[in-house]
């Protein structure tokens, strides 16, 4: 019964809400947010990317998510910053 | 399901509020009949929460890493790579591909063509009224009319006395009845524009659900711990007439509750009008005694944020953004052939039909719409594209999401789910 994963990206042209952070247009890209799904969990960075050749660093994290399906299915509590789940990362990396 | 023509309905905007779905609210009866004959994904997530790079990585079998478009200005056959997408599969394998209403997003991401003559056998057909979709079409509380957000309207008094998906079903079913007299098979895409804003619908649908039925979000704030950058400031909703003159906040507002709560009513409302649609459109297939040789897809390209975490619209990584409705009908599969002649798609009256869903398979599989084009082909009994190398840019024909037709056993599923309404 392996575990089957969702993967989706939304861009963003600031770390902060600004007038086209909705939809900003290419050349505007300065931040990329790649989620990770799967049944039990939502794992989210957000990493600089650069749009003139397409390449997010991952070594550049800008901030992250993580919610925990079972305990928070509405993703209200982020625990990305709680030393806790270093576990986690050591699990799903 | 060899040989099989293909009905694919997409629908603009819609998060899985459906009965089948376990929404005890919304009226949905006609599309939860479809899902009492189909094998339903209840984790099913758009690779992008907007309409353009959705849509063209769906269509194309590629991510948006791939397609290289996360806005709406690149066409990916010049920008990336000269990707071959479903419907153009289909077409070379002997279908006659067809498109009705919002399938690609129109402009350039799709060459101003929606990709015609490479995806579609004839010109992809547009309703007429789509032009007016953002005029000043909804009357206000002083009998003006305004661009609002939220629009229930007379459609008596709309421009052309009609609105883009009621034409876009009678397209539909027009093109189904010419397909049956050439008894060719065929690939048909409709793609319905609501539950997309503004939520102008008829009127009569706001019946369905009375205001005090209708509460917030279950957790209408930002969150504490939501990093800045995760969250969508809702800009486009902003720029309607009812929210401008609310003169809110930016960027975490909040809207007014009441308002909150018409928002939430008339997306609901607009669900329940593309379920008559949806209904008329499966109806049809009966009426064309189709029903027991066509595949049915139901989708959308993303979902919306109904006041969660304090957002509207779509435009994030949240899950309320990103899941999607996803059921598949293939007679014969998910479903006993029916005695010809016997209706599978009656159509249900959402004002007087009693909601009596009944499950016939419910994945809990988490899958992703780059999986359509793959799953598709090995429904259809064509040849399952080769999985994409990486790079893939110099590849016309490969595909970036596995099939997920091996999930459709859904009783081999560990936590299969039997019981809507505990499931979801």
């Amino acid at each position: 019964n392996e575990e089957t994963v969702a993967f989706s990206q939304y861009p963003r042209p600031a770390d902060t809400p600004q007038w086209n952070s909705d939809k900003p247009k290419l050349k505007d890209i300065r931040i990329m947010g790649y989620s990770m799904r799967t049944i039990d969990y939502r794992y989210t960075v957000w990493v600089q990317f650069n749009p003139n050749n397409f390449s997010a660093n991952f070594e550049d994290v800008h901030a992250g998510e993580l919610y925990m399906v079972e305990t928070d299915p509405n993703q209200d509590y982020n625990i990305y910053n709680n030393t806790l789940h270093v576990w986690f990362y050591k699990k799903i990396l | 399901g060899d040989g099989m023509n293909v009905l694919f309905i997409v629908v603009d905007d819609l998060r899985p509020v459906l009965g089948c779905y376990g929404d005890k609210l919304v009226k949905s009866p006609n599309i939860d009949q479809l899902a009492s004959h189909s094998v339903v994904f209840s984790n099913a997530y758009a690779q992008q929460a907007v309409c353009a790079p959705s849509r063209v990585s769906f269509l194309t079998g590629r991510r948006p890493d791939s397609t290289r478009l996360y806005d709406f200005y690149s066409y990916w056959r010049v920008h990336a790579g000269n990707y071959s997408t479903m419907p153009q599969y289909f077409k070379e394998n002997g279908y006659v591909t067809l498109s009705v209403g919002k399938v690609f997003h129109p402009g350039v991401s799709s060459n101003y063509s929606d990709d015609y003559p490479h995806s579609w056998s004839v010109p992809p057909f547009h309703p007429s009224t789509e032009k007016y979709e953002n005029d000043k079409t909804c009357r206000g509380k002083d009998g003006r009319l305004y661009a609002n957000l939220v629009c229930p309207v007379d459609v008596t008094e709309m421009p052309g006395g009609t609105l883009p998906d009621i034409q876009s079903t009678e397209e539909a079913i027009r093109l189904m009845n010419v397909m049956k007299t050439s008894k060719q098979k065929f690939f048909l895409a409709v793609g319905y524009h609501k539950p997309h804003i503004p939520l102008r619908y008829p009127q009569e649908f706001l019946k369905l659900y009375p205001l005090e039925n209708i509460t917030l979000a279950p957790d209408p704030w930002v969150p504490e711990k939501l990093p800045s950058v995760a969250y969508n400031p809702w800009m486009d909703i902003r720029q309607r007439d009812d929210v401008k003159a609310l003169n809110v906040s930016f960027p975490y507002g909040p809207l007014p509750y009441d308002f909150q709560r018409q928002i939430r009513q008339s997306y609901y409302a607009a669900v329940s009008y593309l379920d008559t649609q949806v209904g008329q459109l499966l109806n049809a297939l009966d009426d064309v005694g189709l029903s027991n040789s066509t595949i049915v897809v139901f989708t959308a390209d993303h979902g919306w944020s109904l006041g969660e975490h304090g957002e509207w619209a779509k435009y994030s990584n949240f899950d309320v953004a990103t899941r999607v409705p996803l059921m598949f009908y293939v007679p014969g599969m998910t479903t006993s052939p029916v005695i010809p002649g016997e209706r599978v798609f009656p159509y249900r009256d959402p004002f007087s039909h009693i909601s009596d869903f009944m499950p016939q398979g419910q994945s809990k599989k988490v899958v992703e719409l780059v999986s359509l084009f793959s799953t598709l082909a090995e429904l259809a009994g064509l040849q399952v594209p080769p999985v994409c190398p990486e790079p893939s840019f110099h590849v016309v024909l490969c595909t970036e999401g596995s099939s997920i037709v091996r999930y459709f056993n859904v009783s081999e599923e560990k936590d299969g789910c039997d019981d809507t309404f505990r499931c979801f």
